[in-house]
């Protein structure tokens, strides 16, 4: 899982994109 | 959930509840809504937004990637039931944009927007060396494949006779030499053994569909074939809203025709889009 935080602002934690369900192509 | 005031819209995770059902009545209004094709699953959700709507209400930006399953696009089994297609078969994902309405706790799609694409033949092979890959629709054994496997299918049919609609996939196979393809087939007011000219023969107007997989194969001084065909019972309404609101409107007028035979089996179809 990536997670990104957003800095500089009041966006806060985002964890984002979610998880995988079946897999990537 | 974090607000992000300065910005106008929260994020909530991509993963929370909230956010799966919104996904997931994004996918079920997709498949409702897709005309051509195979039903799709929701994958991952990329990114959300959720925006403020005046006067009530938010709207939800979302980013999902999708999966292609076997169940074609009008086939009426139910999504949960239908099986992702796997990398060894060529899978076909999409990425899809919605935006999604929240009002009075009714959820209502007021955007879609998806363009699917198959894996690459590089990663295809890297997991199965010897698997076949989707060819182009107009590739000249698919076409001779399809034709050959109707033709086959209305000998041997008692009842009416069955028009392509659309070829769906189709894959040319080294070991046996063979050709698989997968296509939909629709009813005509004639009766299969009765057909002199199929030009004369028209759709029913209450559409009856099937879903036809067939196997052509090479051989020295001929080929055989292999087909079997499911035809659906119900007939789906494509574009039939199962969402309610005022909002929602859904122009059918505006969704495009599956791709014409492109340099690569790719297709984008805008499903509706109207705030």
């Amino acid at each position: 899982h990536e997670v990104r935080v957003t800095v500089g602002g009041s966006a806060g934690f985002s964890p984002c994109p979610g998880r995988i369900r079946h897999f990537k192509v | 959930v974090p607000l992000a005031t300065d910005l106008g819209y929260r994020q909530p995770n991509c993963d929370d509840p909230e956010t799966e059902q919104v996904a997931q009545v994004a996918i079920d209004y997709l498949n409702s809504n897709v005309l051509w094709g195979y039903k799709h699953t929701l994958n991952q959700i990329d990114k959300v937004k959720v925006w403020p709507r005046r006067p009530m209400g938010e709207v939800y930006e979302l980013e999902i990637d999708t999966l292609e399953t076997t169940c074609y696009a009008l086939d009426p089994t139910p999504l949960a039931n239908c099986s992702v297609r796997q990398l060894a078969e060529h899978a076909v994902e999409g990425d899809c944009d919605f935006h999604v309405l929240k009002m009075n706790g009714q959820l209502t799609v007021l955007f879609a927007k998806c363009h699917s694409s198959p894996d690459s033949a590089e990663d295809v092979l890297k997991v199965c060396p010897n698997c076949p890959l989707l060819a182009l629709l107009n590739d000249t054994h698919v076409v001779h494949a399809v034709d050959v496997a109707l033709k086959t299918f209305n000998a041997q049919s008692n009842g009416s006779y069955y028009k392509l609609v659309e070829t769906s996939r189709g894959q040319r196979v080294l070991l046996p030499p063979s050709t698989y393809v997968e296509f939909a087939v629709a009813a005509t007011d004639c009766a299969a053994k009765d057909v002199t000219d199929p030009a004369n023969c028209n759709l029913l107007s209450e559409k009856q569909y099937g879903f036809c997989k067939a196997t052509v194969f090479e051989k020295v001084g001929g080929e055989d074939v292999e087909v079997a065909c499911t035809l659906f019972q119900a007939q789906p309404q494509p574009g039939a809203m199962k969402e309610a609101g005022p909002t929602t409107a859904v122009d059918l007028a505006e969704t495009p025709r599956p791709p014409v035979l492109g340099a690569q089996m790719v297709g984008a179809w805008l499903v509706g889009a109207k705030m």
